[in-house]
């Protein structure tokens, strides 16, 4: 789902 | 990585290192919110648990442990080191109004039912509102030093450049995060009638009053 990726933002 | 989010990031930085050495060099937290910068750890601490789980960069650890850091020396100044300086007559948001609905909300819209997961929600719920009692201290007194405004500036800026990241990464990576759009969007917004001011005022080398 989306949110995987945007675990590597801060 | 895009120039949006590292330029976010660096914003981000620049606005802990400026409120960490305003305090520092004056030795007085006045016109400083205690309770923002409670929110703010509570914010770094409940996002960055997974340093612990998961390594994505040294960039990203890095500047993870300098957030949690900054935000926790900052609490220490404002609440031991200098309390003496701590404003409690204005400092008065109830934040339990913020952290509350943002617990409660990140149990009912999140993308998944993890406690990691509902845990970095509630961060980025938190993280929307966590300037309010700040905002909310500069209204009351009226007025807000140019140090504290350049604080505010860059971290009202870091956020509004992670929107500018989250459409970049939409066309060129297509992928998007609802939650950290929506909440992005939120957070910005709190800051525009201060942008208005910072830009109208301070900018020209007044102080930054608000219209009692």
């Amino acid at each position: 789902c989306e949110s995987m990726l945007v675990k590597d933002e801060l | 990585m895009n120039i949006f989010r590292l330029t976010g990031d660096l914003s981000h930085l620049l606005a802990i290192i400026i409120l960490l050495v305003k305090i520092w060099k004056t030795r007085s937290c006045a016109g400083i919110s205690g309770k923002s910068q409670l929110l703010f750890a509570l914010v770094y601490t409940t996002r960055y648990l997974d340093l612990v789980s998961t390594y994505i960069s040294a960039y990203n650890t890095f500047m993870k442990l300098i957030f949690i850091c900054a935000s926790y020396a900052t609490v220490y100044l404002i609440y031991m080191k200098f309390k003496a300086t701590y404003d409690h007559n204005h400092d008065t948001f109830r934040v339990e109004f913020l952290i509350l609905p943002s617990f409660v909300l990140s149990l009912l819209i999140n993308h998944d039912f993890a406690v990691l997961e509902i845990l970095w929600t509630f961060s980025i719920y938190l993280e929307s509102v966590a300037i309010l009692p700040q905002l909310f201290l500069v209204s009351k007194t009226g007025e807000a030093e140019s140090i504290t405004s350049h604080y505010l500036f860059a971290l009202g800026s870091y956020r509004g450049l992670y929107l500018l990241n989250w459409i970049y990464r939409y066309y060129a990576e297509s992928h998007y995060d609802l939650i950290a759009i929506v909440a992005g969007v939120v957070q910005t917004v709190l800051y525009c009638d201060f942008f208005y001011l910072y830009v109208t005022k301070v900018l020209k080398g007044k102080k930054l009053q608000l219209p009692a």
